[in-house]
């Protein structure tokens, strides 16, 4: 099993890839520069996938891009429901990372009937109690939450129910998913928590 | 030295006793039912910190937020800068979760002169021009960055030169800081590059 620092790691390479203006070959040591990871770590990380690159001469850039893309599974475009169009979900609509990194947000999910049937950065605002019949229409499969902690548990399993198998969370509160689900939480409180702890006891990060 | 996760984890601790009705004593199995980590995961953190709560009857609430709150230094209020009032920015300027956990966001910068010295959400937004002063006069410690990624490195460096010593980045882009800044960085669509990769190759988390 591939530690999930690599496969995080392993996302910023491809970005780096993408945005390298060369077109033949990179070394451990540019990618390091680039990314900030040292180039023992870089060789380490790629190494789990085969070997790649000829010691010395460093990597082929466009066949190490082809097998990241192959292995984070981005050589597809995933449609991606975002559920909330309120503050935080309005901002990461106009969010063009997202797309540019193959993820297009393609619906929008509200419960508010103020908000349902407006469209909003070109991207119509649906009722979520559809949800089921947009998200297998549109094989769905990945989906962003951004609604009250008090709908969280409730929305996610409706998501779960309409087929959705990867979940993004930005409510601060834990959700309960089946253990095939993929589920990932970003709490920012809880990481300003975390600065405030390295402040306090004076931890080199 | 304590690992990260487990800070992480001493926060989302802290945030479950906040939230708990109860005023007496709870068990980490009960802790463990409120944050979703194992009651070992959780006996095994707070070890690292002393001996507290008694076998077989848990742990006085009162006196494990009292320890926490010293250990995540949350005693106090910190005053944090937010940079960059755009989409983003402004999402954040509307969360209440980070007052409700001692972080309130005092000031934001923007460098756009059609939004310096408006409001926004109750805050006024300066001059980032002016950021020294304000950091100082203000004793702001810790800064949220949301600015377009050609200017990130520019901002950090000039918050760090007015005294900031810890940033949450909110930029996809490789922010280099001096050994003695606390920064951390969440990316969004790497999170969903971990999805993609997670549903790519079937690992169960
Ligand atoms: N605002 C931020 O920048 C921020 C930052 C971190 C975390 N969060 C968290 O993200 C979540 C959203 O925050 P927000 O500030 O956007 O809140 P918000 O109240 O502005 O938006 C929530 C949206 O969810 C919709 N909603 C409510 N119940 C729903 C349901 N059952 N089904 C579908 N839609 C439903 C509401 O109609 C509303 O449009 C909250 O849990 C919050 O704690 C927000
Ligand atoms: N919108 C989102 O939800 C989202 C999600 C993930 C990451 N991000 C990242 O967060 C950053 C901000 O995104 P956004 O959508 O809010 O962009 P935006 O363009 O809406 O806002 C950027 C703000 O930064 C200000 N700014 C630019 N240069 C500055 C400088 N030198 N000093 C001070 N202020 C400056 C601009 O005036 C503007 O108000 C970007 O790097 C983006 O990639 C945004």
């Amino acid at each position: 099993k591939i530690p999930s620092m690599t496969v995080r790691r392993l996302f910023l390479y491809y970005r780096a890839l993408l945005e390298s203006k060369d077109t033949s070959v990179i070394s451990s040591e540019e990618l390091a520069e680039i990314t900030g990871f040292s180039a023992a770590q870089i060789r380490k990380d790629l190494t789990y996938f085969g070997q790649f690159g000829t010691p010395g001469r460093g990597y082929n850039i466009d066949q190490l891009k082809q097998k990241l893309i192959q292995i984070l599974g981005v050589d597809r475009e995933w449609n991606v429901a975002l559920v909330g169009a309120g503050n935080l979900g309005r901002a990461l609509l106009t969010y063009q990372g997202f797309k540019q990194q193959g993820f297009k947000v393609s619906t929008v999910f509200d419960k508010d009937k103020e908000k349902v049937g407006k469209s909003y950065h070109g991207v119509l605002i649906s009722d979520f109690a559809h949800a089921k019949e947009i998200i297998k229409s549109h094989d769905i499969r990945i989906a962003i939450i951004a609604v009250p902690a008090v709908a969280a548990q409730e929305v996610v399993d409706q998501l779960v129910e309409a087929g959705v198998s990867a979940i993004l969370n930005f409510v601060p509160y834990r959700i309960k998913v089946p253990p095939h689900i993929k589920l990932l939480n970003i709490d920012m409180a809880a990481e300003l928590g975390r600065l405030s702890y390295y402040l306090t006891n004076d931890v080199v990060l």
